[in-house]
């Protein structure tokens, strides 16, 4: 564990625990997609397949934990929950996310570190995990106003990939460890598809004003 | 192969 890799997880904490935040403080979930949602819901059920039959570390399996179970507690909240599914923006969020699913499951039957159920799976997560921020940016894009909390969530979670990639550079020269190329590729690509919210994040907040994309 | 994977990342 260093530094980049702990910071990383932090922030990717940090994303989840501000959108529960957001849905429990003002009992909505305007302004979040539940395709993204849905998504990594299954990014997290497909990577984790390991997590009782590999025993890394007790930080590894409660982090494991709480990432499926966070994310398929907010579909719940989004699809079920009395008070908050009605605040859900479906006429907005219509990107189509099973496309998403199709071009992963694709990639990972293509390019995989080895033919196994796991091993196609595991990609298959990293090459939808890549792409599962679409439908939201599409969202907050449509709508334009984007609230505190949402916002932040957005940027926590982009930021974490960032710091993966950081770590993944800082692991390649302290441990002789490298990342499959299909990490590294996916982690640019991840993080390659916030630059535009980032850009629009930073200027409100060096201008202390609330956070607008262009239409 | 050489090397290990990313598997005790997140």
């Amino acid at each position: 564990m260093n530094i980049f890799r702990l910071a990383g997880d932090m922030t990717h904490l940090f994303s989840v625990l501000v959108l529960l935040l957001k849905i429990y403080a003002t009992k909505s979930c305007s302004g979040i997609s539940l395709k993204t949602q849905e998504l990594y819901a299954l990014v997290f059920l497909t990577r984790y397949l390991d997590l009782f039959t590999d025993f890394i570390s007790v930080y590894n399996s409660v982090m494991k934990v709480v990432f499926i179970s966070s994310s398929v507690a907010i579909v719940w909240c989004m699809r079920y929950h009395p008070l908050t599914r009605r605040t859900y923006d479906k006429d907005l969020d219509t990107f189509r996310h099973y496309i998403l699913v199709g071009v992963s499951i694709i990639l990972a039957l293509l390019f995989h570190d080895r033919f196994t159920f796991r091993e196609v799976f595991w990609a298959f997560s990293i090459y939808l995990e890549a792409v599962a921020i679409l439908p939201q940016l599409v969202l907050l894009q449509r709508s334009g106003n984007v609230d505190n909390l949402t916002g932040q969530y957005v940027f926590f979670l982009g930021a974490y990939r960032a710091f993966y990639i950081l770590n993944w550079i800082y692991r390649y020269f302290t441990e002789n460890h490298y990342s499959r190329w299909i990490s590294w590729l996916a982690g640019f690509v991840q993080t390659a598809l916030y630059a535009d919210f980032f850009y629009y994040y930073f200027v409100s907040w060096k201008n202390n004003a609330k956070l607008q994309l262009p239409a | 192969y050489s090397g290990t994977t990313t598997k005790d990342e997140l």
